[in-house]
């Protein structure tokens, strides 16, 4: 399909088991097209995309499929922003951080691991507010929930049977935690993680011995001794 | 358009290494 043709098809509303076929289809062209394709479909398409995922997350009562459309529809995203253009349209549009930000759900592992890389990646971006809007996304998030705002993040890191989840949330809090120019702010989110329930994980996940999660225990703990010396 | 794409997988990598967190510090 063309990139227009995919816009059509999203905007005529498909869903369930078509809307499934459609959004692989799209992930498997975002991967394979050059930027300008991208690019093309991006103009409309990004806008349409983020209305499928507000109108699944909006459900009362998701289905089966529709955790399966969503889950596909992260992947079609990250695979958007794989390129200059896409990012910085994503990062331009408050909506996606905060749509993104509604999506993560320590129900479904899979999809929230895509998604905390790819808030993650944002962060460490570089653009200018890019934490202020981020944390604004989440703690949105959390507040139609009457949550914490970073509980969701803490309690991906507590499920034990998704090693690669507690790796990318791990990866996650460092991201944030690191991001503010200002030493007290720093401060102020890390302990903030600590006391919503990461104080007491840290030692259970420092046991596990995995390289990949040894490297942000690493860099969570160098970051906090490296602000005592600043304090 | 070469240079303009991987920009995620690239940004993935640097954090899943580390190499991300050691640049801002400098």
């Amino acid at each position: 399909l063309s990139s227009q043709e995919y816009v059509h098809e999203l905007r005529s509303g498909i869903s369930d088991e078509k809307l499934l076929n459609c959004l692989e289809s799209l992930r498997v062209s975002l991967t394979s097209n050059p930027v300008s394709w991208v690019n093309n479909f991006g103009h409309e398409g990004l806008g349409l995309l983020l209305d499928v995922l507000e109108k699944l997350l909006d459900k009362k009562q998701q289905e089966n499929i529709d955790k399966k459309n969503q889950y596909k529809l992260i992947q079609c995203l990250k695979a958007f922003m794989n390129n200059k253009f896409g990012l910085q349209r994503i990062l331009g549009d408050e909506r996606s951080l905060l749509l993104l930000a509604r999506a993560i759900d320590p129900k479904q592992p899979n999809m929230m691991t895509e998604i905390v890389k790819i808030l993650s990646a944002i962060c460490i971006v570089g653009e200018e507010n890019i934490l202020d809007k981020l944390l604004g996304a989440i703690t949105t998030a959390a507040e139609r929930n009457n949550r914490e705002r970073f509980s969701p993040i803490v309690e991906g890191l507590e499920n034990h049977e998704a090693l690669q989840l507690q790796v990318a949330c791990m990866q996650f809090i460092n991201a944030l935690v690191t991001s503010p120019y200002e030493l007290d702010f720093r401060i102020h989110l890390r302990n903030e993680f600590l006391r919503s329930g990461l104080k007491t994980m840290l030692p259970d996940l420092k046991e596990k011995e995995n390289d990949e999660l040894d490297i942000q225990l690493k860099v969570f703990d160098e970051n906090k001794e490296d602000d005592l010396n600043e304090l | 358009e070469g240079d303009e794409t991987g920009v995620m997988d690239n940004l993935l990598e640097a954090l899943q290494s580390g190499a991300a967190f050691r640049d801002r510090r400098k």
